[in-house]
């Protein structure tokens, strides 16, 4: 029974340092992972690969059939990677890529391979066009959200449960991306009550995982040993055992503001 | 000759922030002015309306036939605003709301009427549907682009500067909304040389910035006297005043990365 879960989030709130991490601890735990990353930043799955892979949209421009290794990149403990990358900015839909790049592996029975785990990183700053596919089209059975205990985060988050209200899909849980920011803890715990859902995780702030990307890897891999590591192996755990989803209630624009203002 | 320009930037970086107050500058100096929220955040305009402004997209689902008092509201010092908003989350393009929105301008005759500045705040983190009109379609004559020395940021700059040159558009330059993070002014100096444009102006990280806005003010007009006012005043003059441009040069990403590295 594949765990088919999508990571969405406002962009720079670390969903793709979250996909990758969690993919690592659960590769090292011998479970055949896909990791498809749609965001056009396409860079979820450099720690993995060690470097930038190419994306199915570049591929595309050169190769009118490809086959799945010219798609799929094998990374850290044989995790496959795709990026689904996008169309030049300015020029049609941004979420195309990942439209295309799902017809693709649909294509070539990706999808029906046994996978133990497929997760989707998604850009969250609109959700719209290709950035809805993972939820749309039920590539994704759960749905997590990134966020800090920051207003804008707070609102891309609140934004994200919209669309998922909308396409009638489920919100498995919030995944605290720590800041540190003043009261953060308990903004976003009350918040996720409001919307009808709980913190699934929380990771830390911690300089360790920006050293580590530094080096194209993730910190489960550059320092097997720490603190760190052990957080993502906990988080993995909470979402792989997490079986629970829940409606999502967004709140209107209004009452977030203040909600937010009271802290 | 009316001045049209379009703000664009990362979610969160400080555009309307920027819009509003150089608005309220050049309010204050008499000018005739519009400002067009394009941001489905539709909240542009708050600090300059002291509050929430019917967007163009909800107001056309009660009223077919909106006039212009349904669609453009006074603000400080008579400064027109409207925000188109945007549809639901999920649902088509989130950029829609502002082809709708410039639409129903047009038809009303508003980009005829001879205003002295007209200033779009555009959502920058996708560039495309609707999002790319005030460049695509010439609404607007000049583009600068809102960053601070956060790779985050100067990564949307580098896409949107990819955008611009994409439709053929025209990159005025760079204003550095400060985070306060190391080496900031020099990563955003040899960034912006390295896309082929200039910073045309930088405003200092401020609290009384944030103060204001949770008053619904710009601090312009909350802090007349204070230092902040004076550096939009400062950008505002060296804005209007600014009659170049270039057509940038977008980094690949893998070299937007070297860069940043460096530092
Ligand atoms: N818990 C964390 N501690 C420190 N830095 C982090 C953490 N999570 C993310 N980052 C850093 O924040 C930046 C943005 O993260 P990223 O995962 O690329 O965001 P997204 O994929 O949501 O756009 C990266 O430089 C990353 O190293
Ligand atoms: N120079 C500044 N100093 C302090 N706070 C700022 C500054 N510029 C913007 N902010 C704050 O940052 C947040 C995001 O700014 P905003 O203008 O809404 O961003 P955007 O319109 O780009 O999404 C707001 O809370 C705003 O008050
Ligand atoms: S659907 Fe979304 S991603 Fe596609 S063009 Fe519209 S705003 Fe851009
Ligand atoms: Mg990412
Ligand atoms: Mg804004």
């Amino acid at each position: 029974m594949t765990k088919k879960i999508a990571i969405y989030g406002k962009g720079g709130i670390g969903k793709s340092t979250t996909v990758s991490n969690i993919a690592a601890i659960y590769a090292k735990q011998g479970l055949k992972t896909l990791v498809i990353g749609c965001d056009p930043k396409a860079d979820t799955t450099r720690t993995l690969c060690g470097k930038r892979i190419p994306t199915v949209v570049n591929t595309l421009k050169e190769n009118k059939k490809p086959e799945k290794e010219d798609l799929i990149f094998k990374g850290y403990n044989g995790i496959q990677c795709v990026e689904s990358g996008g169309p030049e900015p300015g020029i049609g839909c941004a979420g195309r890529g990942v439209i295309v790049a799902m017809k693709r592996l649909e294509n070539l029975d990706v999808f029906s391979e046994n996978f133990d785990v497929i997760i989707y990183d998604v850009l969250g700053d609109v959700v719209c066009g290709g950035f809805s596919v993972p939820l749309r089209e039920k590539y994704a059975d759960e749905t997590f959200i990134v966020t800090s205990g920051e207003y804008m985060s707070l609102y891309a988050a609140n934004n994200i449960s919209r669309g998922i209200l909308k396409l009638k899909s489920k919100l498995s849980g919030i995944i605290l991306n720590s800041k540190g920011t003043s009261n953060e803890d308990e903004i976003v715990q009350e918040f996720s009550s409001l919307i009808n859902t709980k913190i699934i995780g929380k990771i830390n702030r911690s300089e360790l995982i920006q050293i580590s990307e530094l080096d194209a890897k993730t910190v489960v891999e550059k320092y097997a040993d720490s603190d760190e590591t052990k957080e993502y192996e906990k988080l993995a755990q909470d979402i792989l055992n997490y079986n629970n989803y829940s409606t999502p209630t967004p709140l209107d624009d209004e009452v977030l503001e203040e909600f937010f203002k009271k802290f």
